[in-house]
């Protein structure tokens, strides 16, 4: 599963 | 950014300006739990403390940067500026009982064990639970004002709208967080009672009193 634990969510 | 998460983002600033004008306006805060408030602000500052460390937008640091002052503002208003309205006999959840196990698993389970991804994985799980003091007090009370019930509406839609937007970044992007949308889809379980009642009820125009 391609996890990227990108924080560009509010 | 997708639709989804835009009008999530809006319902979420929608229901933060609604509560603070309704306090404001009616110079009371009647009806509203102080203590999922006090967990808002929490949420906002353990989240959003990559303002120090990351600039992502315009939009992405206006947003954190409202969300923060409007948060601390409805505390201030509750706790000191409209404390005499504050009903606090009914506003009685024991919010220990949140933050103790959310911090713990904040510890076991998360991405990185770094400061600040911890703190994220706190406040992401924390503003999953956050609402149940206030749901807890409006059953306690067995009614809430029309307003607040506006409030708590665009409130429980924006995190419905992220899990929307998650399956869009899914599909469009390979981009998915397991631990937002796990505690999303526990966060937005934890509305339905609520919107069972406000559509209903409050759509139909009547006021939303629980069976005491």
């Amino acid at each position: 599963w391609d996890h990227i634990n990108r924080k560009d969510e509010l | 950014m997708n639709i989804f998460r835009l009008t999530g983002d809006l319902s979420h600033l929608a229901a933060i300006i609604i509560l603070l004008l309704k306090i404001w306006k009616s110079r009371s805060c009647a009806g509203i739990s102080g203590k999922s408030q006090i967990l808002f602000a929490m949420v906002f500052t353990t989240r959003y403390l990559d303002l120090l460390t990351a600039y992502i937008s315009l939009y992405n640091t206006s947003m954190k940067i409202i969300y923060i002052g409007c948060s601390y503002a409805t505390v201030y208003l509750i706790y000191a500026k409209f404390k005499a309205t504050y009903d606090g006999n009914h506003d009685t959840f024991r919010v220990e009982f949140l933050v103790v196990p959310v911090g713990g698993l904040s510890f076991l389970v998360n991405h990185d064990f770094s400061p600040l991804e911890i703190l994220w994985t706190f406040s992401i799980y924390l503003e999953a639970v956050a609402i149940l003091p206030q749901l807890f007090m409006i059953s306690k009370t067995g009614e809430a004002e029309t307003i607040t019930t506006h409030y708590l509406f665009f409130l429980g839609l924006y995190r419905a709208l992220y899990l929307i937007n998650w399956v869009w970044r899914f599909y469009f992007e390979g981009f998915f967080d397991m631990i937002a949308i796990v505690a999303g889809v526990v966060q937005t379980i934890l509305y339905c009672d609520f919107f069972y009642l406000y559509v209903t009820k409050v759509l139909k125009g009547k006021k939303l009193s629980l069976p005491a």
